[in-house]
């Protein structure tokens, strides 16, 4: 911010006493951050996380792969951890809705995303999951399914399924769908869990505002 | 680059630390608990014009150049102390939808001031 005179702050030397220069150098911080978080104000926290479920999940962020350069033009990478909103359930199946907030008017590219999901299962069974991909009809009409994978689970804990060009292009559109259907006699037995430090989330690596490459032919 | 200590008044890196709690950021930012974001001060007068580091070359020329024009011809517009290098800071938080976001956000921190 230049001063009356024209002169840049930076070459005047400082012209504040020091509560005023320390206000305004916290208000720089505060902008800075918001601005290059693509955000407008900071955000008001909708639904608490419980530290369980923090913990949880901190234990499976990792850093950007190793050795990768930070290429010209890559754009703000994210990792973001969506936790499941419960939605319609029975005993047969389990609604899992996650929300995501656009980051910028440019949208966001989803660059991998996986589901992690924690599964009580009787002793020495296994249990075979199918997991449905459902998204908006035309016209934002009733959802449809648009894929689904089986998944054998053996053994009660944590359990990971990547999820395909569907589901990200669904997380691109902040609203994702997933149904967990047990197959088979165990399924009465066996428990998804979604208590606090169990509950189901999304995990995506995300980037924005990178320009995208033409490929040359 | 060089620190700010006592009446230093040339160009220098004043340590500054930003406290998420002190502003009432702490509640929807996890990690870190703040940053020291620094900040450049100080006079960069015309005989330091283009300094250090990096920019000596440069210095070179400005000096060459201010010997060739003498002082007083030199343009009024005078060299600011300006961020040279800064990193950047890896921010855990939680976004409106309550979701954990961990992102770098690039130039956050200031290592090192010189003049332009």
């Amino acid at each position: 911010t230049s001063r009356a005179d024209g002169q840049c702050l930076a070459c005047a030397g400082p012209t504040l006493d020091l509560e005023s220069q320390r206000e305004l150098l916290l208000d720089l911080a505060k902008r800075n951050i918001l601005d290059k978080l693509h955000l407008s104000q900071r955000p008001t926290l909708s639904r608490p996380v419980s530290r369980a479920a923090l913990r949880t999940v901190l234990q499976r962020l990792h850093g950007p792969p190793q050795g990768v350069l930070p290429e010209a033009d890559r754009g703000q990478e994210y990792e973001i951890i969506s936790f499941a909103q419960t939605g319609l359930s029975n005993v047969n199946q389990t609604r899992l809705d996650f929300y995501f907030s656009d980051r910028t008017a440019g949208g966001m590219e989803i660059q991998q995303a996986s589901l992690m999901f924690f599964v009580q299962l009787p002793p020495n069974t296994t249990q075979t999951m199918k997991v449905r991909i459902l998204v908006p009809g035309p016209h934002d009409t009733n959802l449809t399914l648009a894929t689904q994978h089986l998944l054998e689970v053996d053994a009660s804990g944590w359990h990971q399924l990547l999820l395909g060009p569907e589901a990200q292009a669904a997380c691109s559109q902040r609203h994702l769908t997933l149904e967990l259907v047990p197959e088979g006699q165990v399924a009465q037995s066996s428990v998804i869990l979604g208590g606090a430090a169990h509950r189901p989330f999304v995990a995506a690596r995300v980037r924005v505002g990178g320009k995208h490459r033409v490929r040359r032919r | 680059g060089i620190n700010c200590q006592g009446g230093s008044r040339m160009c220098c890196r004043q340590e500054f630390f930003v406290d998420f709690r002190e502003i009432g950021w702490h509640d929807w930012i996890i990690q870190p608990e703040g940053y020291a974001m620094n900040f450049c001060t100080g006079q960069c007068p015309l005989h330091v014009a283009g300094m250090p580091g990096i920019a000596a070359s440069f210095h070179t020329t400005v000096f060459n150049l201010l010997k060739a024009n003498t002082a007083a011809g030199a343009t009024g517009g005078g060299s600011c102390c300006v961020p040279t290098t800064r990193r950047p800071l890896s921010l855990l938080y939680y976004d409106r939808d309550s979701n954990i976001v961990k992102t770098d956000i690039p130039d956050m921190v200031v290592e090192t001031c010189g003049c332009s």
